[in-house]
């Protein structure tokens, strides 16, 4: 797969940690090195499906990609707790 | 509907919560932040069947923090960055707890232009969390994730109350006065009054109050159906004082006697024919006949209380002369007057006029009130006329305020060294007497009132606090010379003036409802 730049490769993690900070990716994801084609491939799926349920939450354009409004939704204040208790789904905790 | 009930909720309604005292903010007065997160509670308390109360001990059910980076749990802050705070749902231990980020730029009074963010829009949100409620994608709404800003007259937004009142159910309204009170002619007694120490028995007033404390819609007769389409129907007034009742409906034969409509039992008095109606017909008060057919009354199985629109037996008044010695001129009528001093003494409400008291319990008022105050403190002096204000004290002493004179009982005994003027307790010595006193469930400090002043006593010190007295409009619409104030077991506070009284929103800092509510029939059962 081709190398991303640095600058986006941090832009990218640091997305990815605020959408683990806030429950719309699971924590803990395996190193990229190790995984298989397939897997990447799901990887990526996760990554922007997480985006676009965090653009339906938020209330801005789902697009699935970081645009702009995306990137001002993700500077803006905001309360610690999750939006989505990861697991909600699997064992049907009520929401 | 976009509001989230996340699964764990209070088992209880009446919450406890209380701010942390080794986690306060670091750049905000503690005394204005609880005034606030109290604010912030009150929002979810004024939409569901939730109170919440200060204490001031860290096993309250929400207890609130404000702390910086790593905190003890697994949600670290970010300094002053993206996130504010965060609170952890229902539960015992830390559940319900609220963590507020220390480095933010809190501001309790936020202006548009002010940067920082509001403590109280943050408050309320972290707060439904403590209550159960997880983040809404609804714009605008409470629970929505990021900080929006708050508008001053908030009100909390549709999905949310939602969200609360699905969790809790919605407020119970008191039904403050369930039978329409409907003002009684009573003709002028006609006692005939000897020597002042004994009259004699006076015949109870006559009610003309045909409703019995009823409304006039409710059918005293239990014919099941058809419910008749029309209110229940009024005879011609022809009584020149009386105002004439609103029209009736023209279409509506006059039966004069119910062999014509044999379905109609409550016929209560001779119907004006057409060969009647020429001559005005007397005015004749309508005597209930009591309907043999049904069981008029089906009578409850379960003790009812007074105070419900239950049906009643209609008043006889020729059934009710008894023979009842009138009482001696100046003992108050429990169900029309005001009080000189109310106070809650080990749990009963005490209230006080001219030389009497009431007492009233859990189980309603005691038989055999009012009775004479120095029966139960016989310390008081023989002549006395009346008690200005009573409270009692945080050590569970009785206090009473007699002109410039403070009277200390333990229980019944005066205590030694009283009574002691009121100069002794930092009042000024011009000072005639006091109207009231209570100790102030809000910050269960003592306070006295007197005319348009009042002042904060600090029990420790056994004297008033130096920047005193202040003016009584800080008690917003209770107004000046006050009868009496006491704090009821809901912690609520309740001012007395003349035959009425207002509950006050301590948050708020003023009374609940701008009109008088009746003293009579909320605290009197009458």
């Amino acid at each position: 797969a081709p190398l991303r730049s640095r600058y986006e490769h941090r832009a990218h993690s640091h997305v990815r940690s605020y959408l683990e900070t806030f429950g719309y990716l699971r924590k803990g994801h395996p190193e990229v090195g190790n995984l298989q084609i397939g897997d990447v491939q799901a990887h990526e799926d996760d990554f922007k499906i997480a985006i676009k349920t965090l653009q339906e939450f938020g209330g801005i354009p789902v697009t699935g990609e970081i645009d702009e409004a995306t990137a001002n939704l993700l500077k803006q204040k905001r309360c610690g707790r999750p939006d989505r208790e990861i697991g909600d789904e699997e064992n049907g905790r009520r929401r | 509907k976009r509001f989230a009930v996340q699964g764990e909720k209070w088992k209880h309604t009446n919450l406890t919560w209380s701010l942390k005292s080794d986690r306060r903010p670091s750049q905000l007065d503690p005394y204005a932040t609880r005034s606030v997160l109290a604010r912030a509670l009150d929002v979810w308390e004024q939409a569901s069947r939730l109170t919440f109360r200060e204490i001031n001990s860290d096993d309250a059910d929400i207890v609130v923090s404000f702390a910086k980076r790593y905190h003890d749990d697994a949600y670290p802050f970010d300094g002053r960055g993206l996130i504010l705070a965060h609170a952890f749902f229902p539960g015992t231990g830390r559940g319900g707890d609220a963590h507020f980020d220390d480095d933010e730029l809190w501001l309790l009074h936020p202006k548009d232009d002010d940067e920082g963010t509001s403590l109280f829009a943050v408050a309320a949100h972290e707060f439904g969390h403590s209550l159960g409620l997880s983040h809404s994608s609804v714009k605008g709404a409470l629970m929505f994730p990021w900080y929006q800003g708050i508008q001053p007259n908030f009100v909390l937004p549709e999905d949310d109350r939602n969200g609360i009142q699905q969790m809790y159910g919605p407020k119970v309204r008191k039904p403050w006065a369930k039978i329409p009170y409907y003002p009684v002619e009573t003709p002028p007694p006609t006692t005939t009054t000897t020597t002042t120490t004994t009259t004699t028995t006076t015949r109870r007033p006559f009610y003309w109050n045909h409703h019995h404390n009823r409304h006039p819609n409710h059918r005293t007769d239990y014919t099941p159906f058809p419910r008749n389409r029309y209110p229940t129907y009024y005879p011609e007034r022809t009584n020149p004082e009386r105002p004439a009742r609103p029209p009736y409906y023209p279409d509506r034969r006059h039966y004069n006697t119910t062999e014509e409509h044999p379905r109609r039992t409550n016929n209560h008095y001779p119907r004006p024919t057409p060969e009647t109606t020429t001559q005005p017909t007397t005015y004749r008060p309508r005597y209930p006949q009591v309907n043999t057919e049904y069981p008029r009354y089906p009578r409850p199985n379960y003790p009812t209380d007074p105070r419900h629109d239950y049906p009643r037996r209609p008043y006889y008044p020729e059934k009710t002369t008894t023979v009842r010695p009138t009482p001696p001129p100046d003992k108050p009528d429990t169900c029309n007057t005001s009080y000189d001093a109310v106070a809650l003494i080990r749990g009963e409400l005490f209230i006080f006029k001219n030389r009497y008291h009431w007492r009233i319990g859990a189980q309603g008022r005691y038989p055999g009130y009012p009775m004479d105050i120095s029966r139960m403190w016989s310390g008081l002096p023989r002549n006395f006329t009346h008690v200005d204000a009573v409270y009692e004290r945080p050590d569970k002493k009785i206090a009473i305020f007699l002109g410039r004179e403070l009277y200390l009982f333990d229980i019944q005994n005066l205590m030694p060294g009283y009574p002691k003027p009121l100069s002794q307790l930092g009042l000024p010595a011009s000072l005639e007497k006091l109207d009231a006193a209570m100790v102030w469930g809000y910050n269960s400090k003592t306070y006295f009132y007197s005319g348009s002043v009042y002042w904060k006593y600090d029990e420790e010190e056994g004297r008033v606090e130096p920047d005193y007295p202040r003016d009584m409009s800080m008690w917003k619409g209770v107004g000046y010379n006050i009868d009496s104030v006491f704090r009821w077991k809901d912690g609520k506070t309740y001012f007395f003036k003349g035959k009425g009284f207002w509950k006050f929103n301590d948050l708020q800092m003023r009374v609940e409802h701008d009109k008088q509510l009746p003293s009579a029939q909320f605290w009197m059962g009458c």
